[in-house]
């Protein structure tokens, strides 16, 4: 819903809605970023022979004073919110990071010759979090 | 160098302490690691290895590759659209057990041809598979020797194929071609039909060498072929010069390492949120080398059901 809300036609009410948005879904908060590489722009294709792209995506933003359910976010969150604001300011706020990646497959050309296609763990990022 | 010698990187994915930009004092470090811990770093899979060699600007002087055959090759990219979608995100279908497979073709042959001896087309070779790349992590589930027939060859009816397999060890006398010293005889019957690629399930007869970490495999394969159904009169001749390409090895492992994904865990993940969008159309892969001969409709319908 908050993307159709972004993306909506330009309307006369649009101002208002734009105005009620920025409080409903503050800007820059911590959200996944798309990114997206090719192997062969890093000159890996002479041995990355499958996939051609990459897309590992990113997390971004700020991360809300108080983090609720909504980054399902530990309580240690808010609780390192409190130590820097009220505390030790050198403890650093609450990170916009990835929660959750997905594996990724890749077909390799190994020294030898032998060629080999492996499953790997945690290769693309698909959810934020703040902690 | 002195500039990199007090700043040593350790990465936190391998855990591993690593200089950076200096490959002799990498190497170095590397003969300063446990046996066990530097064998398992060169082994360390090759995209991590870039990732984790984080100061290494030069990739792409490293020695150069061998490169495998293009039937090689072509397999793998067929497997590997099987095995994960258009992204590059591994399929989700239950039976898909392995998380890595390898395709070894031999380093050495030494062909035998006794014509004479035997009815039909004998093709008696021996082979030589290096299997170093294989990780103690990295363990076997099955094991296939894959022929590939030229399409060129009129395979108007079925072809039948006796293999024979046995193991050799490597004796002085000859460096290249080794005598048989102990023979293990298993032998398969196949048939040819349309299909460009058949797969010898070979697992039985590897699982022991590969379990006792072997991994430099010799063996002789020794192949007849018949045109037609074995039992009624064969045709021999027309057929026969069938040129038949050295097989591969191709071997399906788990890799149970950290950086491998583990399907069941996600899986088991995935159950407790059932948020996660179930995949409903996948193609079903057996790893046991019933690859294409499912029906799919079938399984889709036992699962429903």
């Amino acid at each position: 819903r908050a993307e159709n809300l972004k993306e909506a036609p330009a309307t006369p009410s649009h101002n208002l809605s734009k105005y009620f948005n920025q409080f409903l879904f503050p800007q820059n908060e911590c959200e996944l970023h798309n990114f997206r590489l090719s192997f062969s722009q890093l000159k890996w294709d002479k041995w990355i022979i499958a996939p051609h792209r990459y897309s590992p995506q990113y997390c971004k933003g700020d991360c809300p004073r108080v983090v609720g359910h909504r980054y399902g976010s530990p309580v240690h969150t808010m609780v390192q919110n409190i130590i820097y604001e009220k505390l030790d300011s050198s403890v650093p706020k609450p990170s916009c990071v990835p929660a959750e990646y997905s594996p990724l497959s890749v077909l390799t050309i190994e020294p030898d010759g032998s060629i080999v296609y492996k499953e790997y763990e945690d290769m693309i990022a698909t959810k934020c979090t703040c902690r | 160098s002195p500039r990199s010698r007090g700043r040593v990187v350790s990465d936190k994915t391998s855990g591993l302490s690593v200089a950076p930009e200096d490959n002799a004092s990498e190497l170095h470090l590397l003969s300063q690691l446990p046996k066990g811990m530097r064998r398992g770093y060169a082994l360390l899979p090759p995209l991590l290895k870039v990732l984790s060699d984080r100061g290494h600007q030069n990739w792409e002087s490293e020695a150069p590759r061998l490169q495998p055959g293009s039937r090689a090759l072509r397999y793998m990219k067929r497997l590997y659209k099987m095995s994960a979608t258009k992204e590059g995100i591994p399929k989700a279908n239950k039976s898909h057990l392995y998380n890595t497979v390898r395709l070894f073709t031999p380093c050495s042959e030494c062909k035998h041809h006794h014509r004479d001896l035997m009815k039909g087309d004998v093709h008696l070779v021996d082979l030589l598979f290096n299997l170093d790349r294989v990780t103690a992590l990295e363990h076997l589930l099955k094991s296939v020797l894959l022929y590939s027939f030229d399409t060129s060859v009129p395979i108007s009816s079925s072809i039948t194929c006796m293999c024979h397999l046995s193991v050799k060890e490597h004796d002085s006398s000859s460096q290249v071609c080794p005598s048989l010293s102990h023979s293990i005889p298993f032998s398969l019957q196949f048939e040819v039909r349309k299909r460009k690629w058949v797969e010898i399930d070979v697992t039985s007869f590897l699982q022991p060498l590969i379990a006792t970490n072997r991994r430099n495999i010799h063996m002789a394969v020794n192949v007849t072929c018949l045109m037609g159904d074995p039992q009624q009169n064969t045709k021999l001749e027309n057929a026969i010069n069938m040129a038949l390409v050295p097989p591969s090895l191709l071997l399906y492992l788990n890799d149970t390492s950290e950086q491998a994904y583990h399907r069941w865990n996600s899986l088991r993940h995935r159950r407790k949120n059932p948020v996660w969008p179930r995949q409903r159309n996948s193609p079903l892969v057996d790893p046991t080398g019933g690859k294409g001969k499912e029906n799919s409709q079938g399984k889709r319908a036992s699962r429903q059901r």
